[in-house]
């Protein structure tokens, strides 16, 4: 059973090792037979430049997704911390009698724009 | 599952095979030597357009690390005015 | 429709970018 297995194994690598190699003839034809040129590209080149755009976009979109969220999260703390220290703050106007700054009109229109 | 992986691996190789063989007379024919050039005009927009996206990360890997600060001061702030209260 | 996908993508972090901008200045005009 044992040497069926092995027999088996080799006759995948073999399989494996044969694919490679036809792959390797077919690309090495095709780039002989067409040079690339300053205009013009070879068909394997484009292929393996296509795939490469595909795994850069894949990692770029994987690096930006956090830091969207990161963001969002970040900016949502923020308005909640700035909420809590106007209202303390106000609170601690009141306690002190201390006359109420007014605002002025931008300070109340981004106020509004951050809640 | 080992022999699904291998089958799917196997497939791979014969489907890159094929894929290959389907361009071995692309650049013969004129009209098709048209699409190659085209696909390769297309490849360099593609590419500038991830060099815009890669700076554009780069920006924002900025803005947050700013937007940090931000959040920072103001926690110490609503420290401070506990701490007053 | 990958270039489709990747100029979306740059147009939302761009958007993003102008929104978080924003933000910062409006925090702290407030924080003044």
């Amino acid at each position: 059973m044992e040497a069926e297995v092995d027999k088996l194994e080799l006759m995948f690598q073999k399989a494996d090792s044969d694919l490679d190699y036809i792959q390797y003839r077919l690309e090495y034809e095709i780039k002989t037979n067409h040079p690339d040129s300053a205009g013009e590209k070879n068909p394997v080149t484009l292929l393996k430049e296509l795939s490469a755009i595909k795994s850069r976009h894949q990692a770029l979109y994987a690096r930006f997704k956090p830091v969207s969220v990161e963001q969002k999260e970040t900016k949502s703390r923020i308005c909640a911390t700035l909420n809590k220290t106007m209202t303390m703050t106000q609170e601690l106007q009141k306690q002190t009698v201390l006359e109420l700054s007014l605002r002025t009109d931008d300070e109340k229109a981004v106020a509004e724009q951050l809640t | 599952s080992d022999l699904e992986q291998l089958c799917s691996h196997v497939n791979e190789k014969i489907g890159n095979i094929k894929k290959t063989l389907s361009l071995r007379n692309f650049g013969q024919e004129p009209a098709l030597k048209n699409i190659l050039s085209k696909i390769g005009a297309e490849i360099i927009i593609v590419n500038e357009l991830l060099n815009e996206f890669e700076l554009e990360i780069q920006y924002q890997e900025q803005t947050n690390a700013s937007l940090k600060e931000l959040c920072e001061s103001l926690e110490e702030d609503f420290k401070d005015v506990e701490h007053l209260k | 429709t990958l270039k489709a996908d990747i100029s979306i993508l740059l147009d939302k972090a761009r958007l993003e970018s102008q929104e978080s901008i924003g933000f910062i200045k409006a925090t702290k005009v407030l924080m003044k």
